[in-house]
């Protein structure tokens, strides 16, 4: 554990502390794409199968559990509680886009040809991608709340914070992940341009609003 | 070395 990792996961708690609290003190998921967050939801399930079997740190499986219980909290306030405010009209990328080249990579490449193994790898590859559905409804509907950006900007900077953990655990320790790091940098580069909208708009406390 | 350590990460 160093302080880029731990930088990371913080950013990425935060993220999905942002996003419950912004859904459960405005009553509402207006601007928020459920099919993100069906694949977030999707992803830890694949990713955590191992909570039981693979014993890290307590850290680790607090972590995995917290990770896992919001975000089938979040799907529950957007498709149960809060279902009239979900904004579906705008939510309309075809799951499967990503589901399927994510499970079929994962079944070609990966560490070991194991059901855990490839689970595992498919929630990587998936997760590289879950976000894709909201930075499309953004896209489609051409603004975001504040709150909204913000949420992305923290979950960006998580994955972000895990490329700087690998570049330190490679020299430090000689660790490397080719498919985690791979992985990651393919989802930290969709977050780019937003990362340009949010530090050049948001931060000047303008609405991320994209230009026409 | 390179497999599964990563499985430390979240």
């Amino acid at each position: 554990m160093n302080i880029f990792r731990l930088g990371g996961d913080l950013a990425h708690l935060l993220a999905i502390i942002i996003l419950l609290l912004k859904i459960w003190t405005t009553r509402s998921c207006a601007g928020i794409s459920g099919k993100s967050q069906i694949l977030f939801a999707l992803t830890f399930t694949a990713r955590y199968l191992d909570l039981f079997t693979n014993f890290v740190s307590v850290y680790n499986s607090v972590m995995k559990v917290v990770y896992l219980a919001a975000a089938y909290a979040t799907l529950y306030l957007m498709y149960v509680k809060f279902k009239a405010t979900y904004d579906h009209n705008h939510d309309t990328f075809r799951l499967e886009f990503l589901i399927l080249p994510a499970a079929g990579l994962a079944l070609i490449i990966n560490h070991e040809f194991s059901i855990i193994e490839v689970m595992w790898t498919f929630s990587i590859y998936l997760e590289a991608v879950a976000i894709l559905p909201q930075l499309f409804m953004v896209s489609k509907t051409g603004e975001a709340e504040s709150i909204t950006s913000h949420y992305l900007f923290a979950l960006g900077s998580y994955r972000a914070l895990y490329i700087v953990n690998w570049v330190y655990r490679y020299y430090s320790e000689g660790f490397y992940d080719m498919i985690a790091t791979l992985a990651g940098v393919v989802q930290t580069v969709l977050y780019c341009d937003f990362f340009y909208l949010y530090i050049t708009k948001v931060l000047k406390g303008k609405k991320l609003q994209l230009p026409a | 070395r390179a497999s599964h350590a990563s499985k430390d990460e979240l």
